[in-house]
């Protein structure tokens, strides 16, 4: 499955990454 | 509600704390527009339980915003700010339920982020005999933090302390972490003996607090990964992911 940048999960690094922030997950 | 409840004898930290209190209002409202949402493959009528869950990830979904803008958290690098919220994204749930279940102040049913109030007789008969335990060992919690007297500041500075509570080993940024902890405990000690003096050990006792929190959360994590054995969990949920997700 898809992950974050530290192997985190990929819907928290989208909610914490500054780049991702712009588009939360729905 | 005590929104910004300062005054002398607060310290500086916990004032900053309730500043960044999130409206419960405003909170309420996004959720439940989001619960409300139609969405691609999701039946017209979905399940009691697809619902709580799904309430459960948006409430994450507010701490994590919650969190992003706490002093020292957002001076973090997204690296440890992930490894932060990986270990205590249960005990912020749990604590956030226990705290709304202290302001609602009924033994005999809870109150949802949704606004919405069960009655305990309805989760008995309905809910499963694992969840129905969970939700018992909260109220027991809540009872017990009303009876200390938990007040909003003591809250705000708890939640701080779930947040900062993993061992600086684990993170990258040790000296920024570590500063938050002491600041953090420093702050509800001078608290507590500043507006409670005549409660000698309450800082001691909300402490003891937590460590139920964590056992709680515990348990919750045990029931989730249950849930999600028996295939009963949504597809594309956060908590799964979060249960899932390498631990530190």
């Amino acid at each position: 499955p898809c992950r974050g940048a530290s192997g985190g999960p990929a819907i928290l690094y989208a909610l914490l990454s500054p780049s991702l922030r712009a588009r939360p997950p729905a | 509600p005590e929104p910004f409840s300062g005054g002398p004898g607060v310290p500086e930290l916990i004032l900053q704390l309730l500043q960044l209190e999130p409206d419960e209002d405003q909170v309420r409202a996004r959720i439940v527009g989001c619960l409300q949402e139609p969405a691609r493959g999701r039946p017209d009528q979905p399940a009691p339980f697809s619902l709580l869950c799904r309430m459960a990830d948006q409430t994450f979904i507010s701490i994590v915003d919650w969190a992003r803008r706490c002093m020292v958290f957002k001076e973090l690098e997204v690296a440890d700010q992930m490894t932060l919220l990986q270990s205590c994204w249960s005990e912020l749930l749990v604590f956030d339920h226990i705290y709304r279940q202290i302001q609602h102040g009924k033994e005999s049913s809870i109150l949802l982020v949704t606004g919405q109030e069960v009655e305990l007789t309805t989760v008995a008969t309905q809910a499963g005999s694992l969840l129905h335990s969970l939700v018992l060992r909260a109220q027991e919690l809540a009872l017990q933090l009303h009876t200390l007297q938990l007040d909003r500041q003591e809250f705000v500075c708890l939640k701080f302390l779930i947040l900062f509570s993993l061992d600086v080993k684990f993170l990258n940024n040790h000296g920024l972490v570590k500063d938050a902890q002491e600041k953090a405990n420093a702050a509800l000690l001078d608290y507590t003996l500043c507006h409670y003096p005549h409660c000698g050990d309450k800082f001691q006792q909300l402490l003891l607090c937590l460590v139920e929190v964590r056992a709680l959360s515990m348990q919750a994590k045990e029931y989730l990964y249950h849930k999600h054995l028996g295939n009963e969990m949504p597809r594309n949920n956060l908590l799964i992911e979060m249960l899932q997700a390498k631990q530190t």
